[in-house]
C-alpha cells in the first residue's frame, strides 16, 4: 500500500491503471495468481516497474515517472518482455 | 538479443507459412508481399527456407484478428498491442496474429506491416525481445523500410545462435566491404554516399539498374543484397558515363538510354545500332537533353521529365501526346526539387530527386513513402 501511494505522487490514476495493465501484460508470469500479486500489490508493482525500467534502459527507480509511462504508451508487440 | 526459456527452435530448416485471414486495410497482394519480405529478412541471415501454403495447417499460421481471438492474449483495439507471435512448436507454436483494429500500411501512414511482420517472425523462429534499441526485436514499434532493409547485428547474432549462419556457397548475398577493383583505375564511388542521387534508373528484364557518374548498380527487383558498383563502360561501352535517363519497354524487350541530345536502344545489354537524336520522340529543338524518363506499363506511355516540365509519349502510336509539356507539380505533388530519375515498380512510380526517393501512388495521387535514394542499392 505505501508503495502505491508513492507511485501516485508521481502520476495520476489513469497512468497508474495504464501501468498496471502494461505490467500485467508484459511483465507478469501468466497463470500466476494475480490476486496473490495484488495482495502484495505495492512492492510487487514497484518491482515490476523496476524490471521494465531496467529492460528499457531507464533509471530503475520503481517510480512511475514521465519517461516510464511514456514508454508504456508506445505501440508495441504483444509478446511479454519477461518471456514465459 | 534474448531467446525464449528452453530455447525452443524449429527442428527443420524449411518451414511452411499461410495467411489464413487477411485485413481490410491492405490488399491480399500487399499482405502477401509484406509477409514474404518479413520472412526473407530472416532467411537472408540464417539457413531457413519458407514455403507458402494456400490450404491446410502450416507451421506458421498468419492471421489478422480482433479483440479476444481465443489464444488468451486478446488484442486491445487501435495502438497499444499491434501483434504477437508464439515461439516455435506444434499447434499454436509459430503462429502470428496481427491486430486487425490497427491501420496497416505498406508505407508510413499507419503501422508498416513489413516492420511488424519481420519482428513477429523473429518470435515465431524463437527470438524473445531484445533490450538493444537498434534491434528489430526491440518491443516498441519503429518504422523500417523494406527497401534496403538489413537485419541489425543483434538480431543476426540471435537467429544464428539458434540456426547457425547461412552455409557457404548458399551464402546469403552480401554487399562486399570493398567493391571489386575497378579496372579503369580511379576509386569506386562511395557506395553508400547518402548525399547523392542517381542520374538514371530503369528496369532491365528482372533487374533494376541505377546509374551514377561512370558507374551503375544492378539488383534483383525484390532484393537489395548482392549489390555493388559496375563501370558503365564495362557493360555499355558507347555510353561511357553520366547517363541522363533510361527506361525499358518490357513488352517489346527494348530499353532506351539517353545522354544529351542522343539516345541508344538496347536489347538487354546488347546495343542495337548507333545513337540517334531525341528529336525522334518529337522534342522541339530547344530540348537538348532530358532529366528522367519512366515507362508506364499499363498505359503504354512514357513520361519524359525536362526541368520542371514533363511530356507524355505514346509508345503504341510512337508519338508525343498533345497538350504537353505540363508542369511537373501540376500532376506530381509532394516531390521536392528537380527529378533526376524515375522508374515504375509494382504499379508505383519512384521518383529520385537529390538524395531522396519518393514513392508515388497514382491512385492516391500522392507520395506515400520517402526513403534515402541510396537505400535502393542496399545502404
Amino acid at each position: 500500500a505505501p508503495a502505491m501511494y508513492a507511485l501516485l505522487k508521481t502520476s495520476n490514476w489513469r497512468d497508474f491503471h495504464i501501468a498496471q495493465e502494461y505490467l500485467d501484460k508484459y511483465y507478469m508470469q501468466k497463470g500466476k495468481h494475480q490476486v496473490g500479486e495484488m495482495a502484495t500489490g505495492g512492492s510487487s508493482i514497484t518491482r515490476k516497474i523496476r524490471e521494465m525500467q531496467a529492460f528499457f534502459g531507464l533509471q530503475a527507480t520503481g517510480n512511475l515517472d514521465y519517461n516510464t509511462i511514456s514508454v508504456m504508451k508506445r505501440p508495441r508487440c504483444g509478446v511479454p518482455d519477461m518471456a514465459n | 538479443y534474448r531467446l525464449f526459456p528452453g530455447e525452443p527452435k524449429w527442428k527443420k530448416n524449411t518451414l511452411t507459412y499461410r495467411v489464413s485471414k487477411y485485413t481490410s486495410s491492405l490488399s491480399h497482394a500487399e499482405v502477401d508481399k509484406a509477409v514474404e519480405m518479413g520472412l526473407k529478412a530472416w532467411s537472408n541471415a540464417a539457413p531457413l527456407n519458407f514455403v507458402r501454403a494456400n490450404t491446410g495447417e502450416a507451421d506458421i499460421m498468419i492471421s489478422f484478428e480482433t479483440g479476444d481471438h481465443g489464444d488468451s492474449y486478446p488484442f486491445d483495439g487501435p495502438r497499444g498491442t499491434l501483434a504477437h507471435a508464439f515461439a516455435p512448436g506444434e499447434g499454436l507454436g509459430g503462429d502470428t496474429h496481427f491486430d486487425n483494429a490497427e491501420k496497416w500500411t505498406m508505407g508510413t501512414n499507419g503501422f508498416n506491416l513489413f516492420t511488424v511482420a519481420a519482428h513477429e517472425f523473429g518470435h515465431a523462429l524463437g527470438l524473445g525481445h531484445s533490450t538493444d534499441p537498434s534491434a528489430l526485436m526491440y518491443p516498441t514499434y519503429k518504422y523500417q523500410s523494406p527497401f534496403g532493409f538489413h537485419l541489425p547485428k543483434d538480431d543476426i547474432k540471435g537467429i544464428q545462435k539458434l540456426y547457425g549462419p547461412r552455409k557457404s556457397g548458399a551464402e546469403g548475398p552480401k554487399v562486399p566491404q570493398n567493391p571489386p577493383t575497378n579496372p579503369s583505375g580511379p576509386s569506386n564511388p562511395d557506395h553508400c554516399d547518402a548525399t547523392s542521387s542517381f542520374d538514371a534508373v530503369t528496369m532491365l528484364g528482372k533487374e533494376l539498374l541505377f546509374f551514377r557518374d561512370r558507374f551503375f548498380w544492378r539488383r534483383q527487383a525484390q532484393l537489395t543484397t548482392n549489390v555493388w558498383p559496375n563501370t558503365i563502360t564495362g557493360s555499355f561501352p558507347q555510353l561511357m558515363g553520366n547517363v541522363d535517363a533510361a527506361y525499358e519497354v518490357a513488352e517489346r524487350g527494348v530499353a532506351y538510354f539517353f545522354k544529351g541530345p542522343h539516345y541508344w536502344v538496347t536489347r538487354g545489354f546488347q546495343m542495337q545500332g548507333s545513337p540517334r537524336t531525341i528529336s525522334d520522340f518529337g522534342f522541339s529543338r530547344k530540348v537538348q537533353h532530358i532529366d528522367a524518363a519512366v515507362h508506364l506499363n499499363d498505359e503504354k506511355k512514357t513520361l519524359f521529365f525536362v526541368g520542371d516540365e514533363y511530356y507524355s509519349y505514346d509508345e503504341a502510336k510512337m508519338r508525343m501526346e498533345k497538350d504537353y509539356p505540363k508542369g511537373v507539380d501540376e500532376e506530381f505533388t509532394g516531390i521536392k526539387g528537380k527529378i533526376d530519375a524515375a522508374v515504375e515498380v509494382n504499379g508505383f512510380i519512384y521518383f529520385f530527386s537529390g538524395p531522396k526517393a519518393y514513392k508515388y501512388d497514382r491512385e492516391k495521387e500522392d507520395v506515400v513513402n520517402i526513403v534515402k535514394a541510396s537505400s535502393w542499392i542496399g545502404c
